[in-house]
């Protein structure tokens, strides 16, 4: 999975 | 800047937050998701280490600052977090288990402050407030997974959902004590 998937939220 | 009474802020607490923000935002130097990610972040990570700054080097804000009522130690919540993100991750890597770090360190950075407000007896307008509006926003969090796990497709995050659920929780008796102090009108005390 690309990095953004989850590790969007702060 | 002009309040600078900071009895029972909790500088724990705030470094703790410092090094949840510095550890989380790795991903800043590889990856690019949104201007709006990227301004938070940065927002995130400068109010937080201006806080510890103020705190540790401005004149009038240490003068304040409650050091003796303020003893939790750090590495109590440090060590655990890191052992448990070196265990239960969900990649190997440097940037992903300090992520992973940084969620489980962020669920039980509040507790240096909830410590101090149950050792301070007369709690200021400011702090409580302050402790309320910091959990009522990540609590708002478990509304946003569950929205995004109904329009989302694979959106499965067990890491974040149960270490959100868990800084929710500790929150919980705050909240039970704000609200009723609020809703009669009186002074907000904890119970020692």
């Amino acid at each position: 999975r690309e990095w953004d998937d989850y590790h969007d939220e702060l | 800047r002009k309040n600078t009474n900071k009895r029972g802020v909790s500088l724990k607490t705030q470094e703790l937050y410092a090094l949840v923000f510095a550890t989380r935002y790795l991903d800043m130097f590889t990856d690019f998701i949104s201007l709006y990610n990227t301004v938070m972040k940065l927002i995130f990570l400068s109010s937080s280490f201006s806080i510890v700054w103020y705190m540790r080097r401005h004149k009038l804000v240490r003068r304040s600052y409650d050091k003796d009522h303020d003893t939790f130690r750090h590495q109590f919540l440090v060590l655990p977090c890191l052992i448990l993100a070196l265990l239960i991750h969900e990649q190997f890597t440097f940037k992903e288990v300090m992520w992973t770090f940084s969620i489980y360190l962020e669920a039980v950075a509040i507790l240096p402050q909830l410590v101090l407000l149950q050792r301070t007896r007369n709690i200021d307008n400011l702090t409580g407030q302050y402790v309320f509006f910091l959990g009522a926003y990540r609590s708002l969090y478990i509304l946003n997974w569950i929205y995004r796990y109904f329009t989302e497709p694979h959106y499965v995050h067990w890491i974040t959902w149960i270490s959100g659920f868990v800084q929710t929780l500790l929150y919980a008796d705050f909240f039970y004590y704000y609200l009723n102090s609020w809703k009669n009108n009186v002074k907000l005390t904890l119970p020692a």
